[in-house]
């Protein structure tokens, strides 16, 4: 028996939001320490690593391992029927090839279940090694949304450069090019509004904008991202889920042909 | 010009 419940269904609308972009489907491993999803987008150049911890769930029971192969599209039609304040339960048999989707309305007059069909999805895993990292930025999510939807405009790829001072990021193409830059925070009065930096060594490398727009879909998960970037190693981009988790994106940085 | 790897360059399959 699996059953994993949520006071409100915002933060499981929120992750699938964050997640459905680059995948159309994922597999969710659940046992008794929470719930794992890793997949790599379809073209295989991005992955996506979410882990939902069982102590971040209001109620949470998984007896058995169990792997659910989902349609993220079915997914987002059922999560469209609840509301933010809904209670949401996941619920599974052992073995089963459905899940439930339970939504309980705050006063407890409306109660609604959605059966979804499961899938066998046939993935690869990857293992990710410990790293670390050259340069590991934190900084406000919404920022970084709005530095890769503005500077998409220009260009194809991004590039990051990090030093102690600050980051730059950079497109260019037919237009011209733009440059923005952000300086380390000095004083920290608002830890959300801060940007840090910690770097062994400066680095600078290229990444592709159309994967760094997807993964600002998780914006509305947190009020702030992490970037950490190494020379010739994927990047990570990693949104926190308060009490719960996190999301992390890996990409490839371009490189010379 | 710059061309985009493959993640799975990078990281082992299991």
């Amino acid at each position: 028996m699996f059953e994993a419940r949520l006071s409100s269904a915002t933060t499981l609308k929120k992750v699938l939001d964050a997640i459905k972009d680059l995948l159309n489907e994922a597999t969710f491993d659940c046992n008794d320490s929470g719930i794992q999803l890793q997949a790599m987008d379809n073209s295989h150049v991005s992955l996506v690593s979410l882990t939902l911890r069982a102590d971040g769930f209001d109620k949470y029971r998984c007896d058995r391992n169990l792997s659910m192969g989902m349609n993220l599209g079915s997914m987002a039609k059922i999560m469209k029927c609840a509301n933010n304040d809904d209670t949401v339960t996941m619920k599974a048999q052992d073995n089963a090839d459905t899940v439930v989707f339970m939504f309980e309305s705050q006063n407890q007059e409306k109660v609604s279940d959605y059966e979804m069909k499961l899938m066998n999805l046939d993935q690869e895993h990857l293992g990710i090694p410990e790293t670390d990292y050259a340069c590991i930025v934190r900084m406000p999510a919404m920022e970084f949304a709005r530095i890769c939807r503005d500077l998409s405009q220009f260009g194809e790829s991004l590039v990051i450069c990090c030093t102690k001072e600050g980051v730059k990021f950079s497109a260019s193409g037919d237009v011209g090019s733009a440059n923005i830059k952000l300086a380390q925070t000095t004083s920290v009065d608002k830890e959300e509004e801060a940007v840090i930096i910690e770097m062994q060594e400066p680095v600078t490398l290229t990444f592709a904008c159309r994967y760094l727009n997807s993964f600002t879909k998780a914006t509305p998960l947190t009020n702030q991202v992490q970037l950490s970037m190494s020379m010739d190693v994927p990047l990570v981009v990693e949104y926190r889920i308060q009490d719960i988790g996190h999301v992390r994106y890996y990409l490839a940085p371009k490189i010379e042909d | 010009r710059k061309v985009q790897p493959s993640i799975k360059n990078y990281f082992n399959i299991l």
